[in-house]
């Protein structure tokens, strides 16, 4: 473990309970886009399969159980108790569009043809662009709550924040995973905007406002 | 080789 790696750990965790406090406090998912929910679902159950057969630490199953939990109540509150208030004029983006191509190219590029590393590699792939529906959402919507920028900054810095810790386990440990780097820095790259509206207007107070 | 990378991330 490297504090990399940890911060971003406590990032991605920090987005998750913020999503989770907003939608449950202000009992709306308005702005939420409901595709991205369900594809981080199936991001976080194709990658933690290994959850029953491999061991590593305590941090490591607990961590994982919290993110699986997480993304089925996130879908659960948008789609069955908060349906009401979920936006699906807006919430468009074709998932089908980014869940296929993520198990072919699982199937053509993997570090091994196993069902446990292909579901491993497909879960890298759709995550690099899970978020895209959302990010489709607040372009479509023109705008977005502070509280849903501050998720977003913070889910966008979690795999940012992975980047610098393979850089320092490729110095320190001398192994790299080039299929999680390069999704992780294709994921990474489609925040850029985000992050530059983020900085430049949410954290002077003003609200997320995407040019028309 | 790739078998020496550790599947210890989330």
């Amino acid at each position: 473990m490297n504090i990399f790696r940890l911060l971003g750990d406590l990032s991605h965790l920090l987005a998750i309970i913020v999503l989770l406090l907003k939608i449950w406090k202000t009992r709306s998912c308005a702005g939420i886009s409901g595709k991205s929910q369900i594809l981080f679902a199936i991001v976080y159950t194709s990658r933690y399969l290994d959850l029953v057969t491999t061991y590593i630490s305590a941090y490591n199953t607990f961590m994982k159980l919290i993110f699986v939990v997480a993304a089925y109540a996130t879908v659960y509150l948008m789609y069955i108790k908060f349906k009401a208030t979920y936006d699906h004029n807006h919430d468009t983006f074709r998932m089908e569009f980014l869940v296929i191509p993520s198990l072919i190219l699982a199937l053509l590029i993997n570090h091994e043809l196993t069902v446990l590393e292909v579901l491993w590699t497909f879960s890298i792939y759709l995550e690099s662009v899970a978020i895209l529906p959302q990010l489709f959402l607040v372009s479509k919507t023109g705008e977005a709550e502070s509280i849903t920028s501050h998720y977003l900054f913070a889910l966008g810095s979690y795999r940012g924040l992975y980047l610098l810790n393979w850089v320092y386990r490729y110095y320190a440990e001398d192994h790299y995973d080039l299929i999680a780097i390069v999704a992780g820095l294709v994921q990474t790259v489609l925040y850029c905007d985000f992050f530059y509206l983020y900085i430049t207007k949410v954290l002077k107070g003003k609200k997320l406002q995407l040019p028309a | 080789s790739y078998k020496n990378v550790p599947k210890d991330e989330l």
